[in-house]
């Protein structure tokens, strides 16, 4: 008869490892089972993994995956952030394209002014998402795109702005400052603006995941992240320190490349998922 | 840093006496964890640590005055051996000779492939830029636009199957006297049985003698499960490893290195087009240590 003081240690051995090929990292998955181990858990139960399930389920859920203060300033402003290739620019054309069922209007802000056709790729995603373009001309700064995309949104009552950005490494300072003043320029225009600053993380980011969200959060105060590619093999366990240390949310996930491919977070599937 | 933690870590086992063969193996899943904190994926770092470093960390570190500094000395030698001994080059055959880029979605294969055709050009080759990717919005103008920044020639071709464009550039590329190809194809999961069938079909049609699986250096455990799975189903003759501008530790390139046995041949440090760098296996153990 097992209690979660007397937990087989084999089947502790194997969670251990599932949930360090999911990427949850050696610190986290230490803890966590330590805590099963040693019979911490505040949840009740014969079955370790049920138990696990239980606690990260706990620890990633936050109760509400449509945000009820979305949309309560006209126009909402998401901003896209996050490494290079992440999948920023697909996801745009899929939240237009999300809210769009809802009956919202979206304009999108085609502030990647730097990658080679990243304004062509752009504007055939937010076609795909029903959403109206902003941009300029190459090498613009990115900044003045999205003060123009605002404006153009609040002029005609649009109800969503989704200002897309170009890849970049949180390593790199430059890069990180021009991110920074974008989010400036906003709150010029809506002192609460953005309201919404999301990192897309691509599902197979190892434990760099965390060196990510805090050198973003410092730049440009993100809010949640957006986790691509989980129609793959990886897991985005990553989520689980970040979530731990910067108490960063999941508000979506991304699952292919086609523009219904975007869902709302939700706590069980991921979870059930991490460790399967 | 790396030989502070295990200065520290081998003078708690040490206590006072010499150090034990019990200490050695403590010390090698001290190897393993750290491995796991740089991103190797768990398979590879098991099977580096218990396969590589337990036979090495012999007689040499119990009898060592500094079994620390002498145990990081080891794994960085051998973790430098394993990820590559002999410097790889590109291989190519009979003009005009192809170059597959193949890999997951946002890797880096379209930049990669701008990249290696300035690459090979500085060395008084003609590259071909292949716009193979069909699938991608604005997949093409990118590969287009590249190419015309580096004064490249770009095939794209009026169809919409890549093995009809490969074979369209080959053509096109023999008239023209341009000696290689460099093909860039759609990214892919490589659990879409679709996709992966029609890379293996255009390797097949192809026959190309270098073929690159380009991969995110901040890729975590998935890269094993990845590479592998590319490996079943096309032939890989080497590795990029991209992105490495960043602080990514780079675990990725062991777990590669390891489950495909396949050289990794360049690293990108960035998004500009010589931004491509041969790679060196001694500065990428250290990397890897941190
Ligand atoms: N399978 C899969 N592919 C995705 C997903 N999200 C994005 N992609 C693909 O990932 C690749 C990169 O997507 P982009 O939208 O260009 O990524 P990005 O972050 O805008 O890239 P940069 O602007 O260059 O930094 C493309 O091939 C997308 O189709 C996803 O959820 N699943
Ligand atoms: N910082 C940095 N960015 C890179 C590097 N290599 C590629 N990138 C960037 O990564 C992003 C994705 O590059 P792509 O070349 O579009 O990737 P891809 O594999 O062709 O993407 P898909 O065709 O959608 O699968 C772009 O923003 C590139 O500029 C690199 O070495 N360093
Ligand atoms: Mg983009
Ligand atoms: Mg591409």
């Amino acid at each position: 008869m097992l209690t979660p003081g007397k937990i087989d240690a084999e089947v502790l051995d194997e969670l251990e490892t599932a949930l360090i090929e999911a990427d949850v990292g050696v610190n986290s998955v230490e803890e966590l089972v330590d805590k099963l181990r040693s019979g911490r858990s505040t949840h009740s139960g014969l079955d370790p993994a049920a138990l696990l399930k239980s606690e990260l389920i706990s620890l990633l859920d936050d109760c509400q995956p449509e945000r009820p203060e979305r949309f309560t300033a006209k126009p909402w402003v998401i901003l896209l952030a996050g490494v290079n290739g992440s999948g920023k620019t697909t996801t745009a054309g899929k939240l237009a394209h999300y809210f769009s069922l809802q009956g919202k209007r979206s304009v999108v802000a085609a502030a990647d002014t730097f990658r080679a056709a990243a304004v062509e790729q752009i504007e055939e995603w937010a076609r795909r998402g029903g959403a109206r373009i902003i941009k300029q001309s190459s090498g613009a700064d990115p900044a003045a795109v999205a003060f123009d995309a605002y404006q153009s949104a609040r002029a005609r009552g649009e109800d969503l702005l989704l200002v897309d950005t170009a890849g970049r490494l949180q390593a790199r300072r430059n890069l990180m400052d021009e991110l920074a003043k974008i989010g400036r320029v906003l709150k010029q225009l809506d002192p609460s603006a953005p309201h919404e600053a999301l990192l897309v993380m691509d599902a197979t980011t190892g434990q760099n995941g965390l060196s990510q969200a805090s050198g973003f959060t410092a730049a440009v105060g993100v809010t949640g992240l957006i986790v691509t590619k989980l129609d793959g093999t990886a897991r985005g366990g990553v989520v689980v320190p970040i979530r731990r240390e910067l108490g960063l949310p999941i508000e979506f996930i991304g699952m292919g490349e086609g523009r219904d491919d975007l869902h709302p977070f939700d706590a069980k599937t991921f979870v059930d998922a991490l460790l399967d | 840093q790396l030989t502070d933690r295990f200065e520290r870590f081998v003078r708690n086992l040490r206590g006072q006496g010499k150090l034990t063969e019990a200490n050695v193996r403590d010390t090698v899943r001290e190897a393993r964890r750290i491995f796991l904190e740089a991103d190797v994926s768990l398979p590879a770092a098991r099977a580096f640590v218990d396969g590589v470093l337990e036979k090495s960390l012999g007689r040499e570190v119990l009898t060592s005055v500094t079994p620390g500094q002498q145990m990081v000395k080891i794994i960085h030698d051998e973790l430098a051996v394993f990820l590559g001994g002999e410097f790889a080059p590109l291989q190519f055959g009979r003009s005009p000779s192809p170059i597959l880029m193949v890999g997951l979605n946002g890797s880096g294969k379209t930049t990669t492939a701008a990249k290696l055709a300035l690459h090979l050009k500085r060395r008084g080759r003609h590259p071909l830029l292949v716009a193979a990717d069909t699938r991608r919005p604005a997949a093409i103008d990118q590969i287009e636009t590249l190419g015309r920044e580096l004064e490249v020639p770009v095939f794209t071709g009026d169809r919409k199957d890549p093995v009809a464009i490969a074979a369209g550039a080959r053509d096109y590329a023999r008239s023209q006297g341009l000696d290689c190809l460099i093909i860039d194809s759609a990214g892919r999961m490589h659990v879409d049985e679709e996709l992966m069938a029609e890379l293996a079909t255009l390797q097949a049609a192809v026959a190309p003698p270098e073929t690159l699986l380009v991969a995110d250096g901040m890729t975590g455990q998935d890269a094993v499960r990845s590479a592998k799975a590319f490996l079943e189903r096309v032939e890989l003759t080497g590795i990029v490893l991209t992105k490495l501008d960043g602080d990514a530790r780079g675990g990725a390139a062991l777990s590669i290195r390891w489950v495909t046995g396949r050289p990794i041949k360049f690293v990108g440090v960035g998004e500009r087009p010589a931004d491509l760098e041969p790679f060196h296996p001694d500065r990428m153990a250290g990397r890897i240590l941190g």
